[in-house]
C-alpha cells in the first residue's frame, strides 16, 4: 500500500502540473479565439486598432471563466499548490508559440501569423489534454484499487492515522 | 519569443508603462483561470466564475507590480500563490455563506461539542438531532444544506489553516512545498490526525481516506458501500465535528 501511495502522489503531482499548463494554454487560446472570431464575423477589417488591449483586458473575467461552472461537482479534493519542474517547462513550451506583443496586439497580426499562433497552441492544448487523459484513468486506477484494499479490510485507517 | 518576454520584464520594470504592463497581465490572465477554475470546484454553483476571476485579476496586478525578475524566481509560482489570496480574502470579505446556513452550522456543532462533553465520546446523529429537536431528515438536510455549499466553505471555518490555505485538504497537500512550510504542516497533521481518530468509526474512514488518501467522494461511497450523497453527508458531519473539537 505505501508503495502504491507513494505511485499515486507522484502522478497526481504530475497531474497537477499538466493541469496548470493545459489551463494556460486554454486561457491563451480562448484570448486568441476571441480575435479569429472577431475577424470571421468581421470580414472587411473595419475594427478599431490600438484599442485591443484595453477590450480584452474588460472582457478577461468572461474570456478566462468556464461559463457554466465546469460541469457536476466532482466531489475530488482539490487544492493549489506550487507548480513543479513540469509545469514550468510545458509553460516555457507554451511561452515560444506566441510572445507577449502578439497576444497585446492581435489585432495587428496578419492573417497567416494569427492562423498558426491559434494552430500551435491549439495542439498543444490538445496535446496536453491527452496526456492528462491518460494520467487521470491511471490515478483513477491505482485510486479505486487503494479503495478496494480499505473496502475488503486489506488496509484500516487505523494504521493510516 | 523566451526575449520578447524577457524584454517585456525589463522594459516595465525599468520604465514602469502601463502599455507593458497590460501586455503582462494579457499574458498571464491565464493563471488566474487556473486558480478561479479550482476555487470554484469547491464553490456551489451560483458563484459566478467570472466574479472569481476579477477578484484573481488583482492578485496578478499586485504580482505583476511587485516581482523582481532579477531574483531569478519563476514569476508563475508567486503569481499563483497572490491570485489564490486575492480571490480568497475577497470571498471571506464579502461573507459568501448564507446567514442561516452557517448559523444551523454552529447550532449543530454546539450541539455535538455539549453531547462530546456529556458522555466522552463522539455523539451519534440520532443523539444530535434529539439535541437540537429535530427529526433525522430534517438534521440530515441541514447537512445536505451545508454540503451543497461545497468543501470550500467547510474547511474554510477550520480554526487552523493559515489565511492563505484554501482548505484544510491544501494543508496537507502542501506538504511538498519545501522546508518553510514543513514544520507547520507536521504539527497540522498531527493535531488533525488525533482529532480524527477519536471519532466515529465511519467518520474517521471518510476523513481520512478524503484528506488522507484523496479518494474523492463516490470512491469512499464504493468503500463503504454506500451512495456518494450519504458519504457526502458524513463528511459535513465529520467537519462539523472536527471543527468543534478543535475549537474546544
Ligand atoms: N467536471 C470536469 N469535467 C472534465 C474535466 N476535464 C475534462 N472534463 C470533461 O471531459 C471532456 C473532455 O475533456 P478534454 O479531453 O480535456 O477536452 C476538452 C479540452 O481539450 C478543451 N477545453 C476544456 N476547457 C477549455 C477552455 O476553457 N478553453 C479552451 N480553449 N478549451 C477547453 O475542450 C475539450 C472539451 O471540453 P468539455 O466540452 O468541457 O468536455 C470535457 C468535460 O466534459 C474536469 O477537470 N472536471
Ligand atoms: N484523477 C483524476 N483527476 C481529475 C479528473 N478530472 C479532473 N481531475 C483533477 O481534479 C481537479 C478538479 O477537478 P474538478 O473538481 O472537476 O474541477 C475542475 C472543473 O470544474 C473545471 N474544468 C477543468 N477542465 C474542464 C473541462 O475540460 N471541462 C469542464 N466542463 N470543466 C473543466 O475546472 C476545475 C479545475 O480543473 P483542474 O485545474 O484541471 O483540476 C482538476 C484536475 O487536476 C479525473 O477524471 N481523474
Amino acid at each position: 500500500l505505501p508503495e502504491l501511495r507513494d505511485l499515486r502522489v507522484r502522478c497526481a503531482q504530475v497531474e497537477s502540473d499538466v493541469s496548470l499548463a493545459r489551463r494556460v494554454a486554454q486561457g491563451r487560446l480562448d484570448i486568441v479565439g476571441r480575435e479569429v472570431r472577431r475577424r470571421a464575423g468581421d470580414p472587411d477589417g473595419t475594427a478599431v486598432p490600438g484599442d485591443h488591449v484595453a477590450s480584452v483586458l474588460f472582457e478577461l473575467p468572461d474570456l478566462m471563466s468556464d461559463g457554466v461552472s465546469g460541469g457536476s461537482p466532482s466531489g475530488r479534493p482539490v487544492s493549489i499548490t506550487a507548480p513543479g519542474e513540469v509545469a514550468l517547462t510545458m509553460i516555457e513550451r507554451l511561452d515560444t508559440t506566441a510572445s507577449p506583443a502578439d497576444l497585446a496586439q492581435i489585432e495587428q497580426l496578419g492573417v497567416e501569423r494569427l492562423a498558426e499562433v491559434f494552430e500551435n497552441i491549439s495542439s498543444f492544448e490538445a496535446e496536453l489534454s491527452a496526456v492528462r487523459r491518460r494520467l487521470h484513468e491511471t490515478i483513477d486506477a491505482i485510486q479505486a484499487e487503494i479503495g478496494r484494499r480499505y473496502r475488503d479490510g486489506e488496509a484500516s485507517v487505523d494504521s493510516l492515522l | 519569443n523566451q526575449n520578447q518576454l524577457d524584454e517585456t520584464w525589463a522594459r516595465y520594470k525599468d520604465r514602469a508603462k502601463q502599455s507593458d504592463r497590460d501586455q503582462l497581465i494579457v499574458y498571464y490572465a491565464p493563471l488566474v483561470k487556473y486558480v478561479a477554475g479550482r476555487i470554484a470546484a469547491g464553490l456551489p454553483h451560483n458563484v459566478d466564475q467570472a466574479d472569481l476571476v476579477s477578484y484573481g485579476m488583482f492578485g496578478l496586478i499586485d504580482a505583476i507590480t511587485k516581482f523582481d525578475p532579477e531574483r531569478g524566481f519563476k514569476f508563475e509560482t508567486y503569481a499563483i500563490s497572490r491570485i489564490k489570496g486575492a480571490v480568497l480574502d475577497e470571498l471571506r470579505s464579502i461573507d459568501w455563506v448564507p446567514r442561516s446556513v452557517r448559523a444551523k452550522a454552529k447550532s449543530v456543532e454546539r450541539a455535538m461539542s455539549e453531547l462530546e462533553s456529556l458522555h466522552h465520546r463522539a455523539p451519534t446523529d440520532e443523539e444530535i438531532a434529539e439535541e437540537l429537536d429535530l427529526s433525522m431528515t430534517q438534521l440530515n438536510n441541514i447537512y445536505n444544506q451545508i454540503s451543497s455549499l461545497g468543501v470550500v466553505a467547510l474547511d474554510e471555518m477550520l480554526p487552523f489553516g493559515n489565511g492563505d490555505s484554501m482548505s484544510f485538504g491544501d494543508t496537507l497537500a502542501d506538504r511538498r512545498d519545501g522546508p518553510g512550510g514543513q514544520y507547520e504542516r507536521v504539527e497540522t497533521r498531527q493535531l488533525l490526525g488525533d482529532a480524527i481518530n477519536r471519532m466515529g468509526e465511519r467518520e474517521k474512514i471518510v476523513l481520512t481516506l478524503y484528506y488522507y488518501e484523496s479518494l474523492t467522494l463516490s470512491e469512499i461511497g464504493n468503500v463503504l458501500g454506500v451512495t456518494e450523497s450519504r458519504v457526502c453527508q458524513i463528511h459535513t458531519k465529520a467537519v462539523l465535528q472536527l471543527r468543534s473539537r478543535l475549537q474546544s
